[in-house]
């Protein structure tokens, strides 16, 4: 799981049974002790694996909308709650978007994927060794170099981290962008995510995408995009596609909070 | 069958703010850690490493 706060953003991701929406209230009133207002949000997530046994406010999308309406201002008024679906019936893209003001053309987007059926000896590489006398940041920094995810964006700085016995996850800082990497390693339920921002003038984020997804060479692929353009998105299904997955889906559905997004998914042609 | 705690998709959330003020500075980055970690505490994670630069600040997590 990972935080990053800007001067007037918060992102924050977490995954197993956290209640992540609680910290929409103590965000808001702890930015308004600084003389900040919350103008937009956005919430977005995967298709559980396991959704029976998430806690509330997360039993479902349409509790969490509930809950997101009944915490958040009145003034955030374009609101939008959607489920992009996708042809594989366990992978939909589950967003909601508020905001004071429509969306407008931003230069930043937000790049999402999601893998799941991880290449097990891939996978395999995320788990500790019994008694191998290191602490999760030496640990996870050996992951980080044996796996080739300092690969993917070598100007970037990494801080990282492995937990016993198993998973893994880092934070990458390059000037003002941030990527992040979550692996679940188990068997039977591995999964695997990348994020990161670009910009209308990074010609490489595609490239990155393709490199983080080749250190899983996971079973199924999921990419959704925030506020990028056609083409970029193109690209992304082009530099999947170049790992020999084959592009099962393209949807898409527009926020007036947030822009176009689009949700794609690949599975592997084996 | 829950098996909980093996959930790998993730839930994220993003907060934009702003500020009558057209100076911000460092705006959010001024919250102390302990608030943070509060915040945190609701949400059930803990932070596990920290990372910073001119432009913000990272923190990986718990879970």
């Amino acid at each position: 799981s990972s935080l990053f706060v800007y001067p007037t953003k918060i992102i924050i991701k977490t995954c197993g049974t956290t209640q992540l929406l609680k910290s929409v209230q103590p965000f808001i009133h702890l930015a308004r002790t600084l003389n900040l207002h919350i103008v937009a949000l956005r919430y977005t997530r995967g298709s559980f694996i396991f959704p029976q046994a998430q806690p509330h406010p997360h039993t479902s999308f349409h509790e969490e909308v509930v809950y997101l309406e009944d915490n958040i201002p009145a003034n955030l008024c374009y609101r939008k709650a959607s489920v992009i679906p996708s042809k594989l019936t366990s992978h939909s893209w589950h967003v909601f978007s508020a905001a004071v003001v429509e969306y407008s053309d931003d230069i930043l987007y937000t790049v999402e994927v999601c893998m799941t059926d991880l290449d097990q000896t891939l996978a395999r590489k995320f788990f500790r060794h019994p008694n191998d006398g290191k602490n999760g940041d030496s640990a996870g920094r050996e992951m980080t170099e044996a796996t080739g995810i300092n690969r993917i964006n070598p100007n970037a700085q990494i801080c990282d981290f492995a937990f016993d016995p198993c998973g893994y996850s880092m934070n990458a800082i390059d000037g003002d962008r941030y990527s992040t990497i979550h692996v679940t390693p188990e068997d039977g339920f591995s999964y695997a995510s990348f994020e990161c921002v670009g910009s209308v003038y990074d010609g490489d984020i595609a490239d990155m995408v393709k490199k983080a997804v080749k250190v899983f060479c996971p079973g199924t692929v999921s990419v959704a995009t925030t506020s990028a353009s056609n083409d970029m998105c193109l690209r992304m299904k082009n530099a999947v596609e170049q790992l020999g997955m084959k592009c099962r889906s393209w949807s898409m559905d527009e926020f007036p909070a947030a822009g176009t997004v689009v949700f794609q998914t690949f599975t592997t042609r084996r | 069958m829950a098996v909980s705690g093996f959930e790998g998709f993730e839930k994220r959330l993003e907060l934009e703010f702003s500020c009558h003020d057209p100076v911000i500075g460092i705006g959010l980055r001024e919250l102390d850690f302990k608030s943070l970690e509060q915040v945190l505490h609701l949400v059930q994670c803990t932070v596990v490493s920290a990372l910073g630069n001119q432009h913000f600040d990272s923190y990986v997590l718990s879970e």
